[in-house]
């Protein structure tokens, strides 16, 4: 009883510094958040803009016809030249000459960000590089080049899900090559049902890779990417995880 | 390995919670 004044003014005091920590806390989340939101490439009209331009044009069936040149190709690494000659090949084929990716320099400002990025890494491995000034030379993996053409697709959710995963099949045949078990099912199946039975199932560095595609091709959502950090004192900071991180914690959560 | 409703429900989990669509 000696010492309630002391007690009463400890607790508040108590009470005080949590509600302190918690607001830094949410603060620093929420300034995190913004950041990713200013620094995306695209916003979310943008992305819509573009989806809706190409609403006739890459449907779900065309994507799987793309799919299945890109087979043909071979190839898991190309540049964006190639990538596009077979798109606008096969778009050609299916909606006569002069078709062309709507909006398409929605997609290119993505890509050409992906080639910066890249450029840089091979600059910064060769100190004496002959700097890659020919950005257009650079070949980026065939499943990002595909994520991002998945921005232009005008398909349900579902869909969209089924066509990613098709691209990491034919990644996945392309590593086992042999030609054998690459010939997934590319879809058109009237029974989808029927059809995700027979998929192949794929390596889980591939899914973590394409979760990081969807994440440079701007179609995660800010608040998903956050990640706790490991500092939490005085106040819990947060960090841009990647898709390693956010494939491991939806396993988590699925577990 | 991952299988095609893994894959389906990682995409959807608010973890990843691709194209804003998370369960």
């Amino acid at each position: 009883l000696d010492n309630l004044g002391k007690i009463f003014l400890t607790t508040i005091a108590l009470v005080l510094l949590s509600l302190l920590r918690s607001t830094k806390g949410n603060n620093a989340r929420a300034a995190l958040r913004d950041d990713i939101e200013a620094s995306a490439l695209l916003d979310p009209l943008e992305i819509e803009d573009l989806r809706f331009a190409n609403e006739n044009l890459l449907t779900k069936s065309v994507w799987d016809e793309i799919l299945k040149e890109f087979r043909e190709v071979g190839r898991e690494r190309v540049t964006y030249g190639t990538f596009m000659n077979v798109v606008l090949r096969v778009l050609r084929r299916i909606h006569g000459e002069g078709a062309t990716i709507q909006c398409g320099h929605l997609m290119d400002r993505v890509v050409i960000a992906e080639m910066d990025r890249v450029g840089r890494e091979i600059d910064a491995s060769e100190k004496d590089g002959e700097s890659c000034d020919a950005t257009k030379e650079i070949e980026l993996p065939l499943s990002f080049l595909l994520a991002a053409l998945s921005l232009a697709l005008y398909s349900t959710v579902a869909d969209r899900i089924d066509a990613l995963y098709n691209v990491m099949v034919l990644i996945q045949g392309f590593n086992n090559d042999a030609g054998e078990s690459t010939t997934a099912p590319l879809s058109i199946d009237p029974e989808p049902e029927t059809l995700r039975k027979e998929l192949p199932s794929v390596s889980l560095v591939q899914v973590e890779q394409m979760i990081q595609h969807l994440q440079n091709t701007c179609q995660l959502v800010p608040d998903a990417q956050i990640v706790e950090t490991n500092a939490n004192v005085p106040y819990q900071t947060y960090r841009v995880g990647d898709g390693t991180e956010l494939t491991k914690r939806a396993r988590e959560a699925m577990a | 390995s991952v299988v095609l409703e893994d894959f389906y429900a990682i995409l959807k989990s608010r973890s990843v919670c691709a194209w804003g669509e998370c369960y």
